[in-house]
This record gives structure tokens, sequence and C-alpha cells, in this order.
């Protein structure tokens, strides 16, 4: 995972790498497996830093060190509603959603309202690329003839909705703030990666089997078969029905899973990693 | 102080993955 957020975190000039060099970062490179250490420590470290700019941008801060002028009990307020307002910012929706036409049969008739295939029957194309509607249609079911079709330089919707989501979405692509976009990636990636390391020092099985859980998607989407496979069976051997494995077997999986090299708490580190 | 804002950001972080994982 750290491996994808450095891929597209120092891609091109892309901010990071900017960062990277302006803090004499020089031991951190892309490939993680070669320098793990470093950056983890310099994902912390943008991810704090980043957390403390949108806190300074929101309270209205010149400076990192300005001690902003409110009593304790306002600073407790300023700091939920800030740190609520960071997560909302950039928070990412982790459920997945399947399209309900992936379900639908195969042989079904996609196109048109009529969803039926007339042999030798005149179509046209609805502009909208995102048209839910079926994109093609037959010239008869929308109420127009050879002679009324619109020309090849023209363009045509199937519905009001069609052209209005289509003008948005054109408006949406030029207003689109990417470097804020690019921020909020960061800083979400950033987090994520906190709390996992959090759960690691702490040596809290549940919560890093838990991580496991909400991490397949992610590792299904940048096509990680190894750790797909790898994720679901951890997963499967102690939930649901389908636990398998006896009690000690599965105490052992949850629990043993770091190791503290120096003693004390929240000093434990990954076993792979040692 | 710094360090407050960061971890105060990381529980609710936590806290609102955890409330959207299905079967917990």
């Amino acid at each position: 995972l750290m491996q994808d957020t450095m891929n597209k975190m120092c891609h091109k000039k892309r901010d990071a790498l900017h960062l990277k060099n302006v803090f004499n970062q020089r031991s951190v490179s892309k490939n993680v497996s070669e320098t793990f250490n470093y950056v983890s420590d310099f994902l912390k470290f943008v991810t704090e830093g980043y957390t403390l700019l949108f806190a300074m941008e929101m309270l209205d801060l010149p400076t990192l060190d300005t001690v902003p002028t409110m009593t304790s009990a306002e600073a407790e307020e300023a700091l939920n509603y800030v740190s609520t307002c960071i997560v909302d910012t950039v928070w990412n929706d982790v459920t997945v959603h399947i399209p309900s036409s992936n379900l639908k049969e195969e042989d079904t008739y996609g196109f048109c309202n009529c969803k039926e295939d007339i042999e030798g029957a005149v179509m046209i194309e609805c502009e909208n690329v995102a048209c839910t509607e079926g994109v093609w249609f037959h010239l008869e079911c929308v109420g127009l003839t050879e002679e009324t079709v619109p020309g090849e330089d023209e363009v045509w919707f199937c519905s009001a909705e069609c052209r209005n989501s289509n003008k948005r979405s054109h408006s949406a692509s030029h207003t689109i703030d990417r470097k804020f976009e690019y921020v909020k990636m960061l800083l979400w990636r950033g987090l994520s990666d906190m709390i996992r390391r959090n759960a690691v020092r702490q040596n809290d099985g549940p919560m890093i089997t838990l991580y496991w859980k909400c991490d397949l998607p992610q590792f299904i989407k940048h096509n990680h078969t190894k750790y797909t496979i790898l994720g679901h069976r951890l997963i499967a051997k102690f939930t649901g029905l389908n636990c398998f494995l006896p009690k000690r077997l599965r105490q052992d999986l949850i629990w043993n899973r770091t190791i503290n090299l120096s003693g004390g708490r929240g000093t434990n580190i990954e076993t792979d990693l040692v | 102080r710094k360090a407050d804002l960061v971890m105060m950001t990381d529980i609710l972080y936590h806290e609102k993955l955890t409330k959207e994982i299905p079967g917990r």
C-alpha cells in the first residue's frame, strides 16, 4: 500500500517530490522495499505537515508558532471542529458499489428504451457518455424519422437529464482544483497509513485484522493478487461461519502479529519487517 | 498543541473508517 502511495505521490513533478527535495530527504526513494523506514517517516511527516497546514488555514494562523487567543474550552472545541473538518474533507467512500447492470444476464439487450433488438432499425446515439437509458436508440422509439434526424455536427440527447448532466460534467472538469484533490488524496492515504502504524505499535490484533479487511478493495484495485489472497484467507480464518481454525491458532494469528524489540508500551513493530 | 491535532484527526479518521466496514 505504501508503494502505491509513493507511486501516486511522487509521480512526475508532484508536491511530495518537491517536499522531499526541500527538506533534503535524500534517503527516501520511490522504491519502498529498499528504504522502508525512511519512506514511512517521510509519509508521516508529510501527513502531519498537511494536517497542520489545514488547521492553520482554517483558524487563520499566519505561522505555525502563532498561539490562537482562546480559552481552553474554546481551544478544545476548535480542535474537535478542525479535526472533524479535515477528516470529512479528505474522506473517500470505502464501500464498494457494484452497479446493478453488471448483475443482469448477459444476453439482455442493453440499448434503447424498448430494450428490444429490432433488426434493420436505424439508431441514434445519445451524446451523454454516461447515459443510463441505453446510449443507442431506435429512431422510432424517440419520435424521429430519417428526415428529421440531426446532422453529424449536431449534438443529440435522449432526455433533458442527459443534456443537463453532460453540461455539468463539462463545467466540473474545468473547475476541479487538482492541487487540492492531490493534497486530499495524500492526507487520506497518510492518515490511513498512520492508523495502521498505531495498531501495529500497540499490537492491536483485532484492529490489524479489521484493516486487512478494508484494504482488500485496494489490493484488488491495484492488482495485488498475492495480498488479496493472503488477506482473504486471513479474514476467512477467523470471521463468520467459515471460521475453521481451532481457538489456540486463532488467538495466535490475532495476537502474535508483532515483535517488541526494545520493550515498553507502544513500541511493537511488524514481524515481517523484523 | 500540534501533536493533539494530529492525534485527534487520526482518531476521528479511525472511527469513521471502522464505522463504515460492514460485518464488524
